[in-house]
């Protein structure tokens, strides 16, 4: 495994999204996870609709809260198809679910993995640089101050509230690190992503890991 | 200074904005504290960003909605080929 690694230095990752008020941070690491990996296989990077899955994903509840791996299941058995994000934009409410004529362009598909990774963080880097950035459940409540440096203290496991997601890692300096990209805008921490200790499952960020097949 | 920087607006009632300004104050002190915890230039640092008018349970309850599935829908890999396989 490579010391470093970061999808975006391949620029196979969207820009970080603010989320606002709408407690959808599940739909939207799941819709940067579908962004990156259908970059991955060659096709244009693209921002596409976190709107369409908040209001779309029956299994979940908008903006009042929802999992990856639900909306993860609602892509894959409903084989609905992602528009961009200028077709279907970001509302910060929940809305009805729009539908679109099998003409307009989207992105599905074609299975989806999740794994409980914890002890197994090595394990996730292989996953991590095999398949694209992954979808992670967190446990962020010590994160509504952060501003930067690597998270290593008051970061527990076992109460997992947020969904992020983890793009790469360093593991060149002393303390090696997640590269996590948030979606609570570019304003929060270092320019909308946080570092997290590696190696001891530090806010949960093992414990639930999913991506997408394409 | 904070609400030009992140753009908070408040409604106009003065009660409303020194209600604000007493969270603000108390997320000021809770920077402080966990400030104290750092050991090197590496360690992760807290102060003013765009939550700190917010109290610690507002900011759960509005930025927290994620819930993992069922623990059975995630796969566990073999821990032992893991070890042997690194």
């Amino acid at each position: 495994l490579p010391l470093r690694f970061d999808w975006r230095d391949k620029n196979l990752v969207t820009s970080v999204k603010n989320q606002m008020d709408c407690g959808a941070c599940w739909a939207f690491s799941i819709v940067d996870t579908v962004e990156s990996a259908y970059a991955i296989k060659g096709q244009p990077l693209m921002e596409l609709s976190v709107q369409q899955v908040i209001d779309c994903s029956y299994m979940d509840n908008g903006c009042n809260g929802g999992s990856t791996l639900s909306a993860l299941k609602w892509l894959y058995q409903s084989q609905s198809k992602l528009v961009r994000s200028s077709v279907y934009p970001f509302k910060s409410r929940t809305g009805s679910c729009h539908y679109f004529p099998a003409t307009e362009f989207g992105v599905s598909i074609k299975g989806y993995k999740a794994y409980e990774l914890s002890g197994l963080e090595d394990e996730m880097m292989r996953v991590l640089i095999h398949n694209g950035p992954l979808a992670v459940i967190v446990d962020a409540l010590s994160w509504q101050d952060y501003l930067g440096g690597i998270i290593q203290h008051h970061c527990s496991s076992g109460h997992s509230n947020h969904a992020v997601l983890v793009v790469g890692y360093d593991t060149s300096g002393d303390i090696p690190y997640w590269i996590v990209k948030n979606s609570w805008g570019t304003s929060w921490g270092i320019k909308g992503y946080v570092h997290i200790k590696m190696g001891v499952n530090i806010c949960g960020i093992a414990d639930f890991v999913a991506y997408p097949e394409m | 200074s904070f609400q030009e920087i992140f753009g908070s607006k408040y409604p106009a009632p003065r009660r409303l904005l020194e209600e604000r300004y007493k969270v603000f104050l108390e997320s000021v002190e809770r920077h402080k504290y966990l400030n104290g915890f750092r050991q090197s230039a590496g360690d992760a640092f807290y102060g003013i960003n765009p939550f700190s008018d917010l109290s610690a349970e507002e900011f759960s309850h509005i930025h927290l909605k994620s819930y993992p599935a069922m623990k059975d829908d995630y796969i566990v890999p073999n821990k032992t080929t893991s070890r042997e396989n690194a």
